[in-house]
């Protein structure tokens, strides 16, 4: 199975 | 008679308050056993999102940008976890794609547990249709990035697929029936 690297969220508020 | 209506009075308006005190506190109840109805302790998280029509619409005119799921766990003392997704996009993604993040969560039993977490974890939009299907990715948590240290706030940074799948993919598939989609993690 493939993996791809995770990447951050950028946004920084909390909805 | 004002004599003895003051205190009735006086009682009614402590009722009133009584009343919308627990009014508040039933909403509370209401949203907890949702919580708590939907919440699996299994690993695997099925979050259901209703009425995607409004709520793309929202994401689009950046009222919510993103919406949390219902935390999940690994096991009844494991970790506490949840899925963030953006309707209408983050970083790269925004205004094309769907994005769909994994947060680590702030869970009772932390101090027993090994970090930084270290589980591989897949993102899956459901198929509704017959072909079934599914669309999927899978990481594997890059130990040096922050969002799976052991959780010092409520929640981690959300970490994942800003480019989870294209809106027009999305909109055109059988992915949205009755305005609901089903996501997987």
């Amino acid at each position: 199975q493939q993996f791809s690297m995770p990447i951050q969220c950028t946004d920084r508020t909390d909805e | 008679t004002t004599h003895t209506l003051a205190p009735l009075e006086t009682q009614l308006n402590r009722h009133d308050d009584m009343l919308s005190v627990h009014e508040i506190r039933l909403a509370d109840m209401d949203l907890r056993f949702q919580v708590l109805e939907t919440a699996s302790y299994n690993g695997t998280l099925i979050w259901k999102i209703r009425d995607y029509k409004r709520r793309k619409q929202e994401a689009v005119a950046a009222k919510t940008l993103s919406l949390y799921s219902q935390p999940f766990y690994t096991g009844y003392f494991g970790y506490k976890m949840c899925a963030r997704v953006y309707l209408n996009g983050d970083g790269m993604g925004k205004g094309t794609h769907l994005s769909l993040f994994f947060v680590v969560m702030r869970g009772e039993y932390d101090a027993l547990l090994p970090w930084p977490f270290k589980q591989k974890v897949t993102l899956m939009l459901m198929d509704q249709g017959p072909s079934r299907k599914h669309l999927g990715d899978a990481f594997k948590p890059d130990p040096n990035s922050s969002s799976f240290r052991r959780p010092a706030a409520e929640m981690n940074i959300a970490s994942g697929c800003p480019l989870f799948v294209s809106q027009s993919v999305l909109e055109t598939g059988s992915y949205i029936k009755d305005d609901t989609i089903f996501i997987k993690v």
